[in-house]
């Protein structure tokens, strides 16, 4: 899986 | 974004308004837990910094709006507007006993130490026990009003679903937040014994549940 650091979700 | 995601965002929204619009027309907080309610905005406020750094989508930013808007405003009516009628003395959750050790681990797992992810870490975490203080001000007085509870199942709901979209996400987009994952089956295991109360009491009609 890729890490992401950018929270698309509320 | 999925129908998931989209049904738990409005669940967290319904949530959010019903308890505010209770206070509000009942012009009372009896039996709501203060604590929980300041638990929740420090949430909304820790993870809801990036609104001030990077812009998602419009429904992204207003949700966050709305959302820092209802916390505030329902910890407003709890602690000044509606003072009198909030029921300290069985609000007694040690909320250090979360925040503290909430934010320990926050500094420890995180997906990058930088102060904007280590906050949404701490959010995320917090998130998932802030809670308590309200099951367990039920648990003391041994009941809770029926709109109280309704609130609490579409709280608890609410991450129930994300767990589902999660599963969504790693199966259609590779998408895998471990963290998030650990804290949100957290969460929605906490309201376990509430949702079970709740199907249970709510189908014989009884307007308030008595957690044992």
């Amino acid at each position: 899986w890729r890490r992401h650091v950018n929270h698309d979700e509320l | 974004m999925n129908i998931f995601r989209l049904t738990g965002d409005l669940s967290h929204l319904a949530a959010i308004i019903i308890l505010l619009l209770k206070i509000w027309k009942t012009r009372s907080c009896a039996g709501i837990s203060g604590k929980s309610q300041v638990l929740f905005a420090l949430v909304f406020t820790t993870r809801y910094l990036d609104l001030l750094t990077s812009f998602i989508s419009l429904y992204n930013t207003t949700m966050k709006i709305i959302y820092i808007g209802c916390a505030y405003a329902t910890v407003y009516l709890i602690y000044m507007k509606f003072k009198a009628t909030y029921d300290g003395n069985h609000d007694t959750f040690r909320v250090e006993f979360l925040v503290v050790p909430v934010g320990g681990l926050a500094f420890l797992v995180n997906h990058d130490f930088s102060p904007l992810e280590i906050l949404w870490t701490f959010s995320i975490y917090l998130e998932s026990v802030a809670i308590l203080p309200q099951l367990f001000m039920i648990s003391k007085t041994g009941e809770a009003e029926t709109i109280t509870t309704h609130y609490l199942f579409f709280l608890g709901l609410y991450r129930a679903l994300y767990l589902i979209n999660w599963i969504w996400r790693f199966y259609f987009e590779g998408f895998f937040d471990m963290i998030a994952i650990v804290a949100g089956v957290v969460q929605t295991i906490l309201y376990c014994d509430f949702f079970y109360l709740y199907v249970t009491k709510g189908e014989s009609g009884s307007n308030k549940i008595n957690p044992a």
